[in-house]
Parts: structure tokens; sequence; C-alpha cells
């Protein structure tokens, strides 16, 4: 069991020690002492490096003191005439004779007591980030004000993840900004835009203070821009290192700021807005788009509108205009209507009367209807021609729509009544 | 017809037999006909041929029935007088609208209105041409279609023919503007061709062509003069007509 205190005393002592002993006592103070070990009396045959008779003082495998010789008391208000003071809360001491001993010599006294280690000021590394308190037996780290203790209990971070941005348009900067920020912290921003908008990050140079990169070039201390398909990254050093604009393509960005545990900057200060996904610019001879923009954009919506001749049908029914909105994707909403030369079709028949199928029965057609002669005749004129108007009706310049009408041909026998009189 | 020569269907291509009472009628366009109101006061569903000289049933057959939608007597026709001793045919003019159109061609085809101008107003001589299946000289009706032509002449004639057997004094009958007397030598309508186109040339025109002036309407003796309703004079009302009864593409 560990103990606060302790006494060691070589073979004998008072007396002479005898030749050829070996002896060893391992020391253990309790957790977060050190040992405080002093010797009272030291009277060990002197020889060179220790080698005949001494006592070693080994702590985790390596000799930390090898004592041999006389010792007097060097201050009048303590008895100590060696003192020793090991940060660790174990030892071992052996005590070894040879085999000749010419002369008597009585050994050593030695105590030892479990002392706190000062974990804060005792050692070359300071175990906490920020705020070391020492403690009898222990130590404790605590944190600057809005930082908080990692579950590590050794590191301070800051709380800078989580801000999820959605607005169009924002302002990002690390925390404290522009005073210095946290160190040993890893902070994430996400900036999340609806569909159809591709964030646009803006840093002006003088607004990017990080603690530059090593010789070897790598950033203790990095901004990172991560959207879908790539990244951006990582970026540090006085003045930003990036393009004046990071074109990120996509609706989604993730920002990471990551500090290591040294380092007084500045910080950054971004800017980002939501660029809307163009749609192409669609140029056709047959339609005219309202409003005419050089460039288009999510939500944008035009009005197609076919020139004279040309429609758009859909299922059955034709119409000389459409609606089409530039959606999220950068494509078109009704993509799949297009402006059409206006198809009349094939000509109403007609009673007494004919008309024959036309090759084309597109915008500006023509036909002609004729009558069963020499029975029937036609009624507005002898040359029925209608025309594909853009209307998608056959039209006569005198009829309009209407179809023309084969009336008969009255008064007019097919043979003449002669009477053969004798 | 009195005086006259058999007559294929196409030189009288808008002759209408009425079956019964056997008479005749005028094609005037696809959907009508035009008769004598005598014909058809005592029957409002005549049934009609077309396109046949020949009235035997495999002819007829080859031609066209004609179905009656109605009948339109003249509102002037004087109703209700027994035939055998009416003495006033004064209107003797009726309609006759058809179901279907009637399909025109060779044997088959109307005849023309009288136009609105003077030149439409028969003169004394002007030739016309009668068809029908009535009486003859030889025979009560005939099975195939005849012909005569025969000139306009004054109403006087027609008043002056004198009855073999009279059944009416001579001064009842009733002789008006609406008539056309026509014949000569014997050349007349008698009965069973009531109804049929008193035809006239059209005039004026460079490709001949025929006109109804008149229908076969009454005589006093066939083979004298026979007294033709004048069908000009009923011009508005036949266009009127028309045009109240017809529906969409019709007349």
């Amino acid at each position: 069991e560990p103990t606060m205190y302790g006494e060691l005393l070589s073979p004998n002592y008072p007396q002479a020690y005898p030749n050829e002993v070996v002896k060893t006592w391992d020391i253990e103070v309790p957790e977060g002492f050190g040992i405080h070990l002093y010797f009272t009396h030291l009277d060990i045959e002197l020889s060179e490096n220790c080698a005949y008779d001494s006592v070693q003082i080994i702590s985790g495998g390596i000799e930390e003191e090898r004592l041999c010789g006389q010792r007097t008391s060097k201050s009048p208000n303590s008895p100590a005439v060696e003192d020793f003071q090991f940060p660790y809360n174990k030892l071992q001491v052996v005590f070894t004779s040879d085999f000749s001993n010419e002369e008597r010599f009585t050994g050593f006294a030695a105590y030892y007591t479990a002392v706190d280690v000062n974990e804060c000021t005792d050692f070359t590394d300071v175990p906490c980030s920020h705020f070391c308190n020492n403690f009898i037996g222990g130590y404790f780290c605590s944190c600057p004000p809005e930082y908080f203790l990692h579950d590590d209990l050794r590191n301070c971070g800051v709380n800078c993840s989580g801000d999820v941005f959605t607005a169009l348009i924002g302002e990002i900067s690390s925390p404290n900004y522009p005073n210095p920020y946290p160190e040993n912290s890893r902070c994430e921003y996400q900036i999340r835009l609806q569909e159809g908008f591709r964030v646009v990050v803006s840093i002006r140079r003088e607004d990017f203070d990080v603690e530059p990169a090593d010789s070897e070039g790598n950033c203790h201390d990095s901004l990172i821009f991560a959207a879908k398909t790539q990244q951006f990254g990582p970026y540090c050093g006085n003045g930003f290192p990036g393009p004046l604009a990071i074109n990120t393509q996509s609706n989604t960005l993730d920002i990471i700021f990551q500090t290591d545990l040294t380092g007084q900057n500045k910080g950054w200060k971004l800017r980002y807005h939501g660029d809307p996904i163009p749609c192409p610019k669609v140029i056709t001879a047959n339609s005219v788009w309202e409003p005419e923009k050089a460039r288009y954009v999510f939500k944008d919506v035009v009005k197609i509108t076919c020139v004279e001749g040309f429609e758009v049908v859909e299922g059955n029914v034709g119409s000389t205009s459409f609606y089409s909105t530039c959606q999220s994707d950068g494509q078109w909403s009704n993509s799949r209507l297009d402006c059409q030369p206006v198809d009349c079709g094939v000509p109403e028949p007609i009673e007494n009367g004919k008309v024959e199928d036309p090759e084309d029965s597109t915008f500006g057609s023509v036909i002609h209807y004729t009558c069963e002669e020499p029975h029937y005749y036609m009624e507005h004129g002898e040359d029925a021609e209608y025309r594909c108007a853009a209307n998608g009706s056959w039209v006569n310049d005198q009829l309009g729509i209407e179809l023309p009408r084969c009336i008969p041909v009255c008064g007019v026998p097919t043979e003449p009544f002669n009477i053969q009189q004798r | 017809i009195f005086g006259g020569y058999p007559a294929k269907i196409q030189s009288f291509p808008w002759q209408v037999f009425f079956e019964y009472p056997r008479a005749g009628g005028a094609l005037i366009n696809e959907y009508w006909v035009l008769t004598a109101a005598h014909v058809v006061e005592e029957n409002s569903d005549p049934t009609m041929y077309v396109g046949s000289a020949s009235l035997r049933m495999d002819k007829l057959e080859n031609g066209q029935r004609l179905v009656t939608e109605r009948v339109i007597v003249h509102p002037g026709w004087k109703q209700g007088d027994d035939l055998s001793t009416r003495t006033d045919f004064d209107n003797d003019i009726a309609l006759v609208q058809l179901k279907d159109p009637v399909k025109m061609g060779p044997t088959v085809s109307p005849i023309c209105l009288p136009g609105t101008s003077s030149e439409y107003n028969p003169s004394v001589g002007d030739l016309g041409m009668i068809s029908g299946w009535g009486r003859t000289e030889k025979r009560l009706n005939v099975i195939n279609l005849r012909g005569a032509k025969l000139p306009v002449t004054s109403l006087e004639k027609c008043k002056q023919v004198k009855e073999d057997d009279p059944k009416a004094r001579p001064g009842d009958y009733v002789f008006s503007d609406n008539m056309i007397c026509a014949g000569e030598k014997g050349v007349d309508s008698c009965d069973g061709d009531s109804g049929g186109a008193f035809a006239l040339p059209v005039p004026n025109v460079k490709n001949p062509k025929f006109y109804v002036a008149g229908l076969v309407s009454w005589g006093k003796k066939c083979g004298t003069y026979g007294i033709y309703t004048k069908v000009k004079n009923y011009m508005d009302w036949i266009l009127k007509t028309m045009q109240e009864n017809s529906g969409p593409r019709k007349d």
C-alpha cells in the first residue's frame, strides 16, 4: 500500500554495515504525490563512481542518483545531508556493499515523505490547454468564459458549431472576430440554401488572419470549404490566399475552421450569397421569348410565343404560347413543348364535291375544292381555294372557315328533248 | 300528255313522279319539290320517285325514292273543294320538303326557278315543254314518260274552251293572273300530269337551260288548252317558305 512517509536504514544501522549485502527498498506514495527523499546520515565507503559500496536511487528503471562517501549537513536548520525531490510516486532505493570494507562505515539513514506535485508547473508540458489548478494530490483544468472543457478534461474549446445559414445572403466570421479566435477548437458552419441556388463565398484579403503554415506548408489552423463534390482549402496565413470569389457549384456548403493550441490571430470574416442557377438561353426562329434577357436564372419565368404559323401542341390542344420556368436543376420546365408548324390537317370533305388530300397540310399550304361537274357547281365562284392559316384552319378569302357548297346545276337536261315528228 | 312523244328522263331530269294520286312535280333543289296544291291537299305524305322515265317497279327502284318531310300548300289555295267539281284553281301550288337530299346526276337534276326580271314573264308564243305520265289520246295513263312542246297563249283561249260534259257554268271558273294558258294543235297536258313543270328557256343565257314557268294545274278539255300556275307570282312565297323551313345546310 502506498504510504505518505517512510524510513530507510542501511543494514545494521547505526552500526557498520556488513560486507556483501544488497538491499532494496521500493517506495510508493499515493498517486498525485511526489517523493521527497532526504538522507540524515550518509557514511558509505567512497570509491570512484561508487563502484564498491553505494546507495542507488532508481526511478522507472533509470538510475537517478548513486551515492557513496560521507556527507554532513549543509544547513544547521536542516538535518538533511542529501535532499532529493522526485515528481514520481514510485522509487527504488538499492544499497550495495561489496566484499571488502577495511574501514568501518555506518551506512545511511534516509527518510521519505509524500509531497504534493504541482502538475501545473513542475513539468515542461502543461497538462491543461488553458487554466491549470493544482491541489494536493492532483490538479484540474478549467476554461475561460464561453469555453468548455472537452471530455479529456484537459483541453478547452469553444462552442462554435451547429449554426446553419439558410438566407440567400449572409456573413460568417470566426469566434470573437476581430479578436483572436480560440485555440484548440473545431468550428463547423453550414450553409444550406434552397435547391436552385449555388453558394458563392468571398473573403477580402484583409479579412483573413489565420496562423500561417509551417515550414513544410502545413496549416495548423485552417479554414476549409466543403461543397457537395468539391473541397476548397485548407486556407491559412495572413491575407486570404484563395480566389476573390469561390463558386462552390453547390447549394450546400460546410465551413470547417480548425485551430490548434497555439497562435493569437484575428481570424476571418466571409460573405456569401446564393447565386441562382442559370438556364440555357435557347434561340429559335419559331418563337419569341418574353421577357428577352441576356441571361435566365432559377425561378425566371418566360412566355414563349410561337411566331405566326406555328403552334405548340399539348395533348389535343394547340395554343400559340406557353410558359416555362427555369427550374432548380438548370432546366426549363415544359422543355418537351416546341413551336411547330401549324397543321391544318385533312380538309373537311363536302357534299357533292371533293378536295384532294394535300401533300403538305401545314401553315401556308393551299387546297382547292371542286364540285361534281356537270351536275353541281360552286356556290360562291369557280375556285374554292383554301389556305392553311395560322390558327390551324383552312381559310378562304371570301368564306373564311366556312366550307364551300356545291349546289345543283339547274335547268340543264343531259339530253335535249327532240321531237321526231313525222 | 296529249300530242306528246316518249321522252327520256335525261330530257326532263327534274320530273318527279307522285305515286298516289298519280301526278307530277318539279324538283327545284336537293330538298324541295314544287307541285300543284290539288295534288297534295289530300295527301300529306306523298311517295315520289325521280330518275326514271319508266314506272315499272324495277326501273323506279333504279331511280331514287323520295321521302316527304312535310307538305306546304299555298295559303291562298281554297281548301276543301271536291276535285271533280272544283272551279277555283287559283294559287294551285304547293311545296314538298324532302327528308333527305336528292343526289343529282344525269337522270336527276333540278329545274331553275324564275328570276325577278320581267324577262321571266311568259309571253304569248314562248315555246315551253311539258312532261308526265298522265292521260294520252289513247291511254288513261302511261308507263313511260312522255313530253311535248307547246306555246304560251292568251288566257282568253283557255276561257273559250267548251267542256264536253260541263260540270259547271263557264262563268264559275276562276281565271287569274296567277295562271298561264298554253297549248296548240292538240298538244296539251291532261289528268295525271298535274304538278309537272311547264318549262321555258331561261332568257339571255349563253348555255341553254330551263326554268319552271308554270305547273300543270287544270283545263276544261284535254287536247285543247291547259292552265298552268304562274310560278313567277309565287317566288316570294317559295323562297320564304324554303327559308323558314330550312335547317342547317339546307336551302
